[in-house]
C-alpha cells in the first residue's frame, strides 16, 4: 500500500508539464505521508523534505534533465545518503580470530541471523563457532543446536547456567583453543528500558572485545526505532546493521533511523526464515523498494 | 468563534504527527482526524480554547474506536459460558514472526490457572527451529499440558489432537500456538487457514508487536479478512513503546484488545485500559 503511493507520487511527479513551488509543494506533502507510512522516522523526514525544497529550485540542473527528474533523483540521492550512503563495510580479517557479538530487542530475530551468518560465512571458507550466551529465553540453545547442526557448525552453550557473562568467557575460551576463524555470540534479547540488560550487554563487550558488535533490527520497527538503536549505541560501539524481515510486507523504514542513531551502516538484510535467506544491502536497492 | 476548515487545519495537523510518532498508521491517523474534523466543524469555542477543543473531540474519538460496545467482552467470562457445554473454549493465537505469541501463550495459562481454569495447549508450531523446546518449557513451568508432534507434522492435526484430548479429560481450553508467518506468504496464509477450518476456534487471536509501526496495520487487515480475527493483545509495551499499534489494529478489526504484554515474566499481562491508553497516546 505503501510503495503504492510513493509510486504513485513518483508516476504524478512524470505526468507533471513542469514542477514550479506549488507543484513541489504539494510533490514534497505525499512524500513525506510515503515516507512516515514507510515508518521513517519522523524528524528525519521533516529534515529530508526541507533538504529537498532547498536543493529543488537552489541547485543548477544540468542541461537536458527536466526538473521533475531532478526531483526524482534528488529524493533518492536523500535517502541514499541517509543509509551511510554506498560506503564500503569493514570486512572481516582472515588469520585471526573474529569475535561477532549479536545484540537487538526480542523477537527481532538475532538467532535465525546467527545461523544464516554461520552459513555465510562457512560458505566464504572462515571456520565458525558459536557461543549461545541467551540465559533467558527458553529453548534458545535447542533453537541454534537445531539450525546449526545441518551446517556443521559447531555450537558452545550451558542451558543450565543462568550467568551470560559466565557462558561467553568459557565460550570464548572453548573456541580459541579449537582454531576457530570466527566466534558468533547469540544474546538475549532486550530493549532500552531494561537497565540491567544493557548493562550486561555492555559489560559484555567489555569482557570480549568484539570486532565487531551486530544490532539486529526487525523490519517492522516503527517510529521507535531511534530511541532503541540510540541505547544500544550507547551501551555497545555498534559496527553495523542486520534488518530482518524484508520479505514481509514491512518497508523497512525504521532502518533508517537506526542508521542515524548509531552512525553504523547496514550490512546485510534477512528475507526470510531459511538459513540462505540472507542478502548484502544495497542502499540504492533498498531505497528503491521504499520509494516502490 | 465558530470552528472551521482553515481555523483547525493547523492544529490538526499537529495532532496527527503526534499520533503518527507514537506509531499510529498514518492512514489511522489521517482518518480518525477527519472523522474529528468532520464532528466539530460548526462548532462553537472561546478563542483560547480551540486546541484544547480540538483535543477532547479527538479524544472521543479515539476512545470510541476502543471502547467499541465488544469492550464489554470478557475472555474470562466467555470461556465460564463454555465451559457449562461442556466443550472446550478454543483459542487459536497468530501473528507474524518474533511478536511474542509463545510467550503470550504462556501468560494466558497462568492467568487461566489463578482462575482455576484447567488449559491445554497445542504445539503447532511444528517447523521453527526450538519451537516445541520453547513451548514445552514454557508449560512446565507454568504446569500445563502440551500436545506436542514431531517437527513438520501437520499443524492442524496437533490442534485437533489437543481437542481431541481436552474434551476426553474435561479441560476447559485449548489454545493453540502457531509458527509466526509473513502475510505476504501465501502458501502460510492457507496453512493458517487450514488450521482453523479443522479447529474451528472459539476466538482467533491476533498478536501485535507494540513497537511495529505501519506494518501492524497491514498485518491486522491481512489477517482479519483472510481469517477474521476476534480479539488481540499487543506485547513488548514496556519496551516505552507509544502504544499506536492497539489504535490501528482496534480501527482495521473492529474488535477488542484484550491484554497487553508488559514483559517476559508468566504474569506480565496486563488488560487493556482504554482510558490509560488514549493519555499515553495524546499526552
Ligand atoms: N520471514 C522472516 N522471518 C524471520 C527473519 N528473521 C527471523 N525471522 C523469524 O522471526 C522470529 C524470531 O526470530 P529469532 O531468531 O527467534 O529472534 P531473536 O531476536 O533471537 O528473539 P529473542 O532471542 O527472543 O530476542 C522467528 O520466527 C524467525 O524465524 C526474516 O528475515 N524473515
Ligand atoms: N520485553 C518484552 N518481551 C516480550 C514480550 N512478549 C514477548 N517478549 C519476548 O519476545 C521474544 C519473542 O517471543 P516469542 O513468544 O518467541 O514470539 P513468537 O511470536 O512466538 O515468535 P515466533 O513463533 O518465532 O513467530 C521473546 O524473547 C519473548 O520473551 C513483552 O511483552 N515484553
Ligand atoms: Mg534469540
Ligand atoms: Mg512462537
Amino acid at each position: 500500500k505503501f510503495g503504492k503511493s510513493l509510486d504513485n507520487m513518483i508516476r504524478k511527479i512524470r505526468k507533471l508539464p513542469r514542477i514550479d513551488k506549488d507543484a513541489l509543494k504539494l510533490v514534497i506533502q505525499d512524500f513525506q505521508r510515503a515516507l512516515l507510512s514507510a515508518d521513517v522516522n519522523v524528524e528525519i523526514c521533516l529534515a529530508v523534505t526541507e533538504n529537498i525544497k532547498k536543493k529543488a529550485f537552489n541547485e543548477k540542473i544540468a542541461t537536458g534533465i527536466a526538473r521533475k527528474d531532478f526531483v526524482i533523483k534528488l529524493i533518492h540521492d536523500e535517502l541514499v545518503t541517509l543509509l551511510g550512503g554506498n560506503q564500503n563495510v569493514r570486512k572481516l580479517k582472515s588469520n585471526r580470530l573474529n569475535i561477532i557479538l549479536m545484540v537487538g530487542i526480542q523477537g527481532s530475530g538475532k538467532t535465525t541471523t546467527v545461523g544464516k551468518l554461520s552459513h555465510y560465512y562457512r560458505s566464504k571458507g572462515f571456520k565458525v563457532g558459536v557461543v549461545s550466551a541467551d540465559t533467558w529465553r527458553p529453548g534458545a540453545y535447542q533453537q541454534l543446536d537445531q539450525l546449526l547442526t545441518p551446517l556443521r557448525v559447531p555450537l558452545f552453550g550451558e542451558p543450565e547456567e543462568k550467568n551470560a557473562l559466565k557462558i561467553v568467557k568459557k565460550g570464548i575460551r572453548h573456541f580459541t583453543n579449537e582454531n576457530v576463524d570466527i566466534i558468533i555470540v547469540d544474546t538475549a534479547g532486550r530493549h532500552k528500558e531494561e537497565k540491567n540488560l544493557m548493562n550486561e550487554v555492555q559489560k559484555m563487550e567489555k569482557m570480549i572485545k568484539p570486532d565487531e558488535v551486530i544490532l539486529v533490527i526487525d523490519g517492522t520497527l516503527g517510529q521507535q526505532a531511534y530511541s532503541q538503536a540510540k541505547a544500544f549505541s550507547e551501551a555497545t560501539h555498534v559496527g553495523s546493521i542486520i534488518v530482518t524481515k524484508l520479505d514481509g510486507s514491512a518497508k523497512g523504514g525504521g532502518a533508517l533511523s537506526a542508521v542515524a542513531a548509531t552512525n553504523a551502516p547496514i550490512k546485510f538484510i534477512g528475507v526470510g526464515e531459511r538459513i540462505e535467506a540472507l542478502e548484502d544491502f544495497i542502499p540504492s536497492k533498498f531505497v528503491g523498494n521504499l520509494l516502490g | 468563534r465558530t470552528l472551521n476548515e482553515s481555523n483547525m487545519e493547523k492544529t490538526f495537523e499537529e495532532l496527527e504527527m503526534t499520533l503518527i510518532r507514537n506509531d499510529v498508521a498514518v492512514d489511522v491517523a489521517s482518518e480518525i482526524c477527519e472523522i474529528t474534523k468532520r464532528n466539530i466543524v460548526g462548532e462553537k469555542v472561546g478563542i483560547f480554547s480551540l486546541k484544547k477543543s480540538l483535543l477532547d473531540a479527538l479524544r472521543v474519538a479515539i476512545q470510541e474506536i476502543l471502547s467499541m460496545d465488544d469492550i464489554s467482552f470478557s475472555l474470562l467470562d466467555r470461556i465460564q459460558e463454555k465451559k457449562k457445554t461442556n466443550q472446550p473454549y478454543v483459542i487459536l493465537v497468530l501473528g507474524v514472526n518474533g511478536t511474542g505469541k509463545t510467550t503470550t501463550i504462556a501468560r494466558l495459562c497462568k492467568l487461566f490457572k489463578d482462575h482455576k481454569i484447567s488449559t491445554i495447549v497445542a504445539a503447532s508450531d511444528t517447523f521453527r527451529a526450538g519451537a516445541i523446546e520453547q513451548l514445552s518449557i514454557h508449560m512446565e513451568n507454568v504446569g500445563i499440558r502440551v500436545v506436542k508432534g514431531q517437527y513438520n507434522s501437520d499443524p492442524a492435526s496437533v490442534g485437533y489432537d489437543a481437542i481431541d484430548s481436552a474434551m476426553a479429560k474435561g479441560i476447559d481450553v485449548v489454545i493453540i500456538d502457531t509458527a509466526g508467518r509473513q502475510i505476504t506468504n501465501k502458501n502460510l496464509m492457507e496453512e493458517l487457514k487450514k488450521i482453523k477450518r479443522v479447529n474451528n476456534p472459539d476466538l482467533t487471536l491476533f498478536v501485535g508487536d507494540s513497537l511495529a509501526g505501519n506494518d501492524v496495520l497491514n498485518q491486522a487487515e491481512a489477517f482479519n479478512s483472510s481469517l477474521g480475527i476476534d480479539a488481540s493483545i499487543i506485547t513488548k509495551v514496556d519496551a516505552d513503546a507509544k502504544g499506536g499499534a492497539a489504535l490501528s489494529i482496534a480501527h482495521i478489526t473492529k474488535r477488542p484488545i484484550l491484554y497487553i504484554g508488559i514483559g517476559q515474566g508468566y504474569d506480565d499481562l496486563k488488560p487493556f485500559d482504554p482510558e490509560w491508553f488514549v493519555e499515553k497516546l495524546l499526552g
